[in-house]
Formats: structure tokens, C-alpha cells, sequence
């Protein structure tokens, strides 16, 4: 299974509509301070499922939509997507005739969440599942945020465990 | 789960001990359980010997020794059990150039199988990666992509 | 002290409004008050506004912006107060090039009056440097100092 | 005052004596991971007094003594010692003859520690007043150790005061 594609529109900085293919190997995202980058591991993350607004660097979740610049008004939804490419037999129980997999997460103003899988609307925690179940999580021990590189080997002997037990 | 969480310990131990002493160019690396009776609750103690130097703690490392230490943990634990995809965002801001080479020929290995996002402003990184994005402000507080010519990298 | 206080305050917010918009090559930036009334116990807040973004809190900054401001906040209070020396241990990783340079040129103007000693891995600082000093573990484990030519980084 | 050289002999990973000259101006220290270059740092809040192990990244203050490499056997002693060189008119009260003042910190394996002045005897009191009242303490705003640059952001808004009162 990989990221084959990801669609941002509304979150954050990103506006308009962006689109990004990433094929197998080594992606490299590259730019100055400040643009946007680690924007578009907030809006993986955030797509996957992730709950808390403070481990997106907002005070509460509306922060994530485009709040206005200079140039344009704040806008009222912000939208992910996520297009997984899955292997034969690699897909979770309940999509196993697949090859692709989307995953939307929407959220307005208002505070109305919207997700869906393959277009069709469901819970946060059935894509929580769809993640879980093929060992990738919002918070897994492959998503490094930025600054976060050590906080493994700082954390105390007693937490560095959870590392071993999502492997097991 | 104990049978388990033991298994996963052993591999991932295995693979620590290879993995630290190519991202350091020798050296030795161990992970010891704290409470072996208790696998339930025991803590994880990661002991790093850089080369030439005396075994130490983790405290007595410099900045570089610890984001290498800690990279070679997380690959350690994706070479037991890949996780589909890893994303990395400026892990390589605090290494010199040649732990920068080492650091990404072993991700350039370990991308045959699985897929790496990685943010960095570290133009060696950039020369050796399969796609390159740009992101950019020129509107400013407007995030857009740009396609950035491997070219003027290479 | 409060009148010392407060004294200090005003002059190191003038001149954290004028270093913002130098280092961010635009842009605003402000310290206040948590309780004007109380000057013994309050809090500083900062404010920042990038060039071209809405006015935000220091959480919504990028790692790169956060680095900026808190050089801006300690080169404001050193222009106020001026140590006698300043030792920065490595804080241009974060920084882009852009970013790097317009600190550079800084961190040469204040250093007509006070001296200033860093520790960089970052090219463009060496080069823009007055004295610069090779430290190597030639033999492991035994630091030593080496005469690096300028040459070799100019 | 400026800190004209700086001697380091048997101090954590400076095993054999080294001298380093600073002129005014910008210094760069540079070199591969793990070479000694926060150690050059350390060596200098050491010898200012700084009374924390912990903020020596060490466990007992013992740490900062040459434990051995592969080639070499652990040593007995550690010592530092700092130049200044001074204006006309801005050395401390006491010491306003001098053009030059010489710091120096010893510490012997058996935990004894020694501290000079101008290699006159003094407690670590008189070395930490000294630079004091010249506006400069180890933990001073204008020593920003590695990783450091943020602490000040990233602290709350009470903790940020100890700034501007440093400078009042
Ligand atoms: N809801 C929002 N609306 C508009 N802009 C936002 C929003 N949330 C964050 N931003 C902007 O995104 C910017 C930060 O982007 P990001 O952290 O991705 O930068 P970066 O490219 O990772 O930079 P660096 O290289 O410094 O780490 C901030 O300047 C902030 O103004
Ligand atoms: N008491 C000691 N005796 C011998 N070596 C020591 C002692 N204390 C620390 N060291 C060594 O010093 C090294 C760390 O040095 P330092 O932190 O100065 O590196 P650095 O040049 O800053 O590297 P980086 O660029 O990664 O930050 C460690 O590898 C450690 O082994
Ligand atoms: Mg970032
Ligand atoms: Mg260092």
C-alpha cells in the first residue's frame, strides 16, 4: 500500500486546490521557511484520522481551515484526500477487491465534520480502522514530525516500549 | 502478547545492532529490556558505543549522534515490521555531510520496498531522491507547488 | 525595579519591531503585557505577523519562522543590553538560505561592537565569518583543533 | 571585555591541551558530528561557574573529566581557563587595574575542585560574581546552547520575563 495521491483544497495555507503524486521510492518536498511544507504532513495526518488539534499545531480544530491572507478572505471548508494504491490481497478485510482506496476528510465552519471512503460517507473511526489495519496510524512511529526526531530516545525507558509493541 | 511483544523486542535488537553501526561507520548499539520478568511493563534501555569511543549514555551524545541513534531505532523497528509508507520532516537538519550520505543511501535502500516523504532543505538529500516537489508563497500566506527541475539539483 | 522594569520592556519591544521585519524581510512583530498592573509577576506575550499573513499565534509558525522570531526576541534584548559576548550553538539549522543570509548579515553588524562565537554546519555562515576554527576527532574520541583555511570555504 | 583565548585541557573530550584564540568579531567553530564542538561551550560555562551537571549534559559533575577513547586511559583532572580581555574602565570594582583577567576551573577525579583569578585561589562564588557584574552569567540569554533557540518561544509568558529583568 502507498500514498498515490493526495488532493488538498482549503487546508491551511493551501487554498486552492492542490494535487500531489507520489510514486514508490524517495519523494523529496522542498521549499523556503514558512511555505508549507510541513502543512502537507498536517493534512496527512489529519486525513488519517487524527483527533487532537494541538498535534496539528492549532488551538482547535477550525484552525486548520484557511484562515485569510493579504491577498484573500478566509474561506469555510477545508478538504483532504487520499488515494492509497494497495497491492493484491494487501487491502484490509472490507475493501479487498480494490486497488484503490480514497479517503476524504471535510470540515466547515461551523464545526460539521464530514469523512468518506471511496466516496461513500462513514465515521472518523471506520478510517482510523482502514489505517490501523494495514499498521499505519496518525500517531505511528513512521510519521516524524518536525523537531520530533529525538523525542524517542528522550522519552523514558517505560515509553520507548510502545515503539516495540506497535511492531509486534 | 508477551510471546509477542519478546519477538518483536529480539528482531528489532537484531537489526539495531547491524543497522547503528552502518549509519555511524562502526561503532555498537544494544537495546536491553529494564524488567525482564515483567514484559508487560518493562522499559527499553538504549545503550550506544560511537566508534572509538567509550560505551556511554544516551546524555553524553552530541546533537548528531542522537538524531542518528534515534533514526537507526525507527528503521530498525520498519525493517521488522514496514509500516506502508514513512514520512520524515527535516530529521536530517542536525548531520554533517558525510552522516547525510550515509543516512540517505540507506533510505534510498530501504525505498525499494517501501515509500519515504521526506521534508528536507538539505541539498545533498535532494540530489538523490527519486521526485522532487517544490512548495512555494509567492502570493504570500498562499501555498502552491512548483515543479522543480531535478536538473538544477543534480 | 518596576520602573527599571518597564524601561527595559519599552526599549527591547522598539527594537524587537524593528529586527522582526529585518529578519523576516518584511512583516510585523510585538511584544505586550500579560498585566500591565502587576509589573513584578506579569508574562510577555509575542506576536508575529509573517510578510503577506494574517496576524497569528506562535503555535501556527513554521519551525524555520519560530527559529526567526526567538533570534529576533535575543538580538532585540542584546541590542538594549549588550553582553559582552554571544555563543550560538547551531541555531541557522532550521533556516533557509534566505533566511540564513539575512541572519548573517545581522550577526556582522552587531559584531563591530560585541563577539560573537558560533558553531554552524550551514556553508553560508562559514563563508561570511572573521576568524574560523576546524575542531576533528582524528584520532577517536580525542578532540583536536585544525587550521582550516579560509580559502577552503570562501 | 571579550573572551580573547580560551585553554582546555583533560575537559570531556579535549583529552590533550588545546588554545583557542577569539578575536572580536564573528568566530565559527565547525567540524563533524560528535567532534568536540558543544564541548568548547560547555568548557566556557564551566569555567564561568555554571553549577549544574545536568546542564553539562552529564550525570555527576565527574562527567566533565576525560573517561578514555579506544587509544587513550581515562584522566584525573579537567581544567579550563578563560582570558578576557578588558577595556579601559570596565572591569568589575575590584579588579579595575587589569587589562586582562585570567578565569581558571579545575576539578580533580576524587571530586575536589579548585578556582583561580588571575591564578590567585577564590571560590566559585567570586568566578560566577565576576562575570556577573560584567553582565554575563552561565546561563545568561546570550548563550544559546544546541537545540536551545526555541526555549525562550516556547516557554510561557511568566517564564519569559527572566529576559527583559536580565536586561533592566
Ligand atoms: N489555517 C491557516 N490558514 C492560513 N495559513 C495557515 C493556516 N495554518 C497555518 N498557516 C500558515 O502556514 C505557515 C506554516 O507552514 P509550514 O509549517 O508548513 O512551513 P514549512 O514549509 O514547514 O516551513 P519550515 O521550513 O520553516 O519548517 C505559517 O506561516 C502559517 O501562517
Ligand atoms: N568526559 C568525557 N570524556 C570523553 N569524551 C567525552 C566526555 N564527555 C563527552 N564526550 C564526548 O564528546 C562527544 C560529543 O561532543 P559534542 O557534543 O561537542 O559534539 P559536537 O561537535 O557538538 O557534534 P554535533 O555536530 O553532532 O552537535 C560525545 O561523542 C562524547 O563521547
Ligand atoms: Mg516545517
Ligand atoms: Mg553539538
Amino acid at each position: 500500500m502507498i500514498i498515490k495521491q493526495l488532493e488538498i483544497v482549503g487546508f491551511k495555507s493551501f487554498v486552492d486546490k492542490v494535487s500531489l503524486q507520489f510514486p514508490q521510492g524517495m519523494n523529496t518536498i522542498v521549499g523556503p521557511n514558512g511555505c508549507g511544507k510541513s502543512n502537507v504532513f498536517d493534512a496527512i495526518r489529519w486525513v488519517m484520522g487524527e483527533p487532537s488539534a494541538k498535534s496539528l499545531r492549532g488551538g482547535s480544530m477550525e484552525d486548520v481551515i484557511f484562515k485569510g491572507s493579504d491577498t484573500r478572505k478566509p474561506i469555510g471548508m477545508a478538504e483532504v484526500s487520499l488515494i492509497l494504491a494497495v497491492e493484491e490481497g494487501q487491502a484490509p478485510e472490507s475493501y479487498r477487491n480494490c486497488s484503490e482506496i480514497m479517503v476524504t476528510r471535510r470540515l466547515f465552519r461551523n464545526g460539521e465534520s464530514e469523512y468518506y471512503i471511496n466516496k461513500i460517507r462513514c465515521r472518523r473511526l471506520d478510517i482510523q480502522e482502514l489505517f490501523m489495519d494495514s499498521g499505519m496510524g496518525a500517531k505511528s512511529y513512521a510519521i516524524i514530525g518536525q523537531g520530533n526526531i529525538e523525542a524517542v530516545l528522550n522519552a523514558k525507558p517505560e515509553e520507548r516500549r510502545a515503539l516495540i509493541e506497535e511492531a509486534a | 502478547t508477551c510471546r509477542r511483544f519478546a519477538d518483536a523486542f529480539e528482531k528489532i535488537n537484531e537489526q539495531f545492532k547491524k543497522v547503528l553501526p552502518r549509519l555511524f561507520c562502526g561503532g555498537k548499539g544494544e537495546l536491553c529490556l529494564t524488567d525482564e520478568k515483567n514484559l508487560l511493563e518493562t522499559g527499553i534501555e538504549v545503550t550506544v558505543q560511537p566508534p572509538g569511543k567509550k560505551l556511554q549514555g544516551l546524555d553524553l551524545l552530541s546533537g548528531g549522534e542522537k538524531a542518528l541513534t534515534a533514526i537507526a531505532l525507527i528503521f530498525s523497528t520498519f525493517m521488522v515490521r514496514p509500516s506502508p509508507f514513512c514520512l520524515m520532516d527535516e530529521v536530517d537538519a542536525p548531520l554533517d555531510d558525510a552522516n547525510t550520505d550515509r543516512f540517505n543511501s540507506l533510505i534510498k535502500e530501504l525505498a525499494k520496498k517501501s515509500q519515504f516523504i521526506i521534508i528536507t532543505h538539505n541539498k545533498r538529500t535532494m540530489e538523490v531522491c527519486d521526485t522532487l516537489y517544490g512548495v512555494t508563497m509567492e502570493e504570500s500566506g498562499v501555498s502552491k507547488l512548483v515543479s522543480v527541475r531535478l536538473t538544477d539539483f543534480k
